[in-house]
Parts: structure tokens; sequence; C-alpha cells
């Protein structure tokens, strides 16, 4: 067996902003 | 020693992202349809519409203020974060208010971040 490289992998949602409203208007 | 190991390494050209349906993409190589396919596998998150409405300096030293309206509820939501943050407009790909940052750091192809850009973001699913 070989030892698998360790490659890092992001996950999608870590690409991209979490923009929830903290109150409403 | 550099002094970058702060950067997000997720945006560098090159990073490999997995998203929700489990395939593998360059960060680079990533379109509209990823983000809105993921979105609608995984439970609980949603992609929003989130348009540029103001881009300022902000109060923090090296960092932009951006001002957005998010979602069909048009609720006002700002940010900061540095200029060479890429963001990902529909339609274009990554922008950011300093392409030229983001080349430099990240070596990834930007656009200039402008007001009227409907970026991608995410929220919670609220359950009906």
């Amino acid at each position: 067996n070989v030892e698998p490289r360790s490659v890092a992998v992001f996950p999608w949602h870590s690409l991209v902003p979490f923009l929830a409203p903290s109150q409403p208007d | 020693a550099h002094s970058q190991s702060h950067l997000p390494s997720h945006f560098m050209k090159g990073a490999i992202i997995q998203l929700a349906t489990g395939e593998l993409k360059r960060v680079e190589d990533l379109q509209t349809q990823d983000f809105v396919r993921s979105a609608e596998v995984s439970g609980g998150l949603k992609i929003d519409s989130s348009t540029v409405v103001d881009i300022q300096e902000s109060p923090w030293q090296g960092f932009v203020t951006l001002h957005f309206v998010v979602g069909e509820q048009q609720s006002k939501v700002s940010i900061d974060v540095p200029p060479e943050h890429p963001f990902f407009v529909y339609g274009q790909g990554w922008s950011s208010c300093s392409p030229e940052r983001t080349n430099r750091l990240f070596s990834l192809s930007c656009h200039r971040l402008q007001v009227g850009d409907v970026c991608i973001s995410i929220s919670l699913q609220s359950l009906n």
C-alpha cells in the first residue's frame, strides 16, 4: 500500500460568504 | 520565512475544491452552476444573490467595506474584507476590489468588483 499524499481539499461553501441578515429592516 | 501563511489558501490558484456532489474542481475552474448545484444537493444551505450597492474604505486599515443587498428580502449586509478577497459574480466569475493584489497573492485571475455586481453568497435555508 502506498501512503496517500495529503492534498488539501476545501469545501465549496468555504469560497463564498455567509451573508445572513443580522436584523430585519 | 514568508509572512503570508495567514492568507486563505483555498483561493490560491490550483486549490482543490470539493463540490457538494463530490466532484473535485480547481478553484479557477469553478462556474456559477457549480455553486448553484452544490447548494441544491446540500441540505440546509441556499444560494442568495447579493448585489454590491456600495464599496467604501473601511475604518480598519487595509480593508474595504462592501455593502450588499441580500436575497429576496433585500436585506442590507456589510462586511469588511481585504481588497484582494475574491467574490464569485454571477455569469462573470471571480472578482475582487483589487484584481492586481488577488493575482499577486493568489495567482487567481479576477475581474474588478463593481457596484451592481451580483455575487453568490450562502445562507441557511429556512424550513417551511
